[in-house]
């Protein structure tokens, strides 16, 4: 998966960090600091797609090869994330308890030509 | 070629990064954790007993929640014989959660003598009991059933035998670290199995 550069057009990961105290979450969100909120961005043309490392499956590869041979019906290829990892946050509730809870899948980690 | 930023298959144009992506950001994150809105920390808990409470949770625990709730301030009786804890519990953070642990947590002083600390439910009944040897004290734990996290709020008493008053807060050293608190674990309910048809 590609990290986005300032210049990329293809599909890529862009990198994008939170920090709570900037919106003034830091008051209820005991830990972490912030979290990455990494975004997918960026196109599929058809030659991308399908090709190894960027297709998000073997189903949107054939679907590739589909619209590579130009045959009708081809969908458009998206920029999705293909990679997630838990977010582990630990805050506190209305009632001044502490929660601490993992979210699975928050994190987006790498992106893909759907 | 020639796409608009974003992606036209999947509908959703990616916003630039500004005032519009923290808002997403924002949705995301108070989805994710079941609340509608942030929350407003009203009772304030001094920072010590949040930090000595977090080094008793379960270190690197797998996916669960862990809810901790921290004793009223104020005297632990109430004006009566029968001293008590009062904690405002929080439910479990969502409706597919169930509470599957509860532990009280005691920062105790060393007693004199030998006795018998029981912590004494709502109504009356006992809970949990753990005998103190003279001379030990600190942080004890007492295994609590995880049915009354299902209450808004719990009332504990303690009770010691063979203490000269049976007052059983009295072994209690509170301080800004050493606020007594419950920690509930909870974790998602075992769904039926579902069986996919092809």
């Amino acid at each position: 998966s590609l990290r986005c550069a300032p210049d990329s057009a293809l599909c890529c990961l862009q990198d994008y960090y939170v920090d709570f105290r900037n919106i003034g979450w830091h008051d209820w969100i005991i830990k972490p600091e912030g979290y990455q909120l990494n975004y997918c961005v960026g196109q599929c043309p058809l030659h991308v797609a399908g090709s190894p490392g960027m297709a998000a499956s073997f189903h949107s590869a054939v679907l590739n090869l589909v619209k590579a041979n130009s045959i009708a019906g081809a969908g458009h290829a998206c920029c999705v994330p293909t990679h997630r990892r838990p977010l582990s946050v630990l805050y506190f509730d209305r009632g001044s308890n502490i929660v601490k809870t993992d979210i699975p899948d928050m994190i987006v980690e790498a992106c893909g030509c759907s | 070629g020639g796409m608009a930023m974003g992606c036209p298959g999947c509908g959703v144009p990616t916003p630039a990064p500004g005032p519009a992506l923290l808002e997403l950001a924002k949705r995301q994150l108070l989805d994710r954790l079941h609340l509608s809105e942030r929350p407003n920390v009203t009772r304030a808990v001094p920072r010590a007993a949040v930090a000595s409470a977090l080094r008793r949770l379960h270190p690197g625990r797998a996916q669960g929640y862990e809810i901790v709730s921290f004793a009223e301030t104020g005297p632990y009786t109430t004006g009566t014989l029968v001293p008590e804890l009062r904690f405002e519990l929080s439910q479990a953070p969502a409706r597919d959660v169930e509470i599957v642990e509860a532990q009280l947590w005691l920062p105790l002083r060393a007693p004199g003598a030998n006795v018998t600390l029981q912590v004494m439910g709502p109504d009356g009944t006992a809970l949990s009991t753990r005998r103190l040897a003279a001379g030990t004290g600190g942080w004890l734990t007492f295994s609590l059933p995880p049915g009354l996290h299902g209450l808004p709020s719990l009332h504990l008493a303690l009770l010691c035998h063979g203490c000269t008053h049976p007052d059983g807060t009295r072994l209690l050293s509170p301080g800004p670290a050493r606020r007594p608190f419950v920690v509930a674990r909870a974790q998602a309910r075992a769904r039926g199995r579902r069986v996919g048809k092809r």
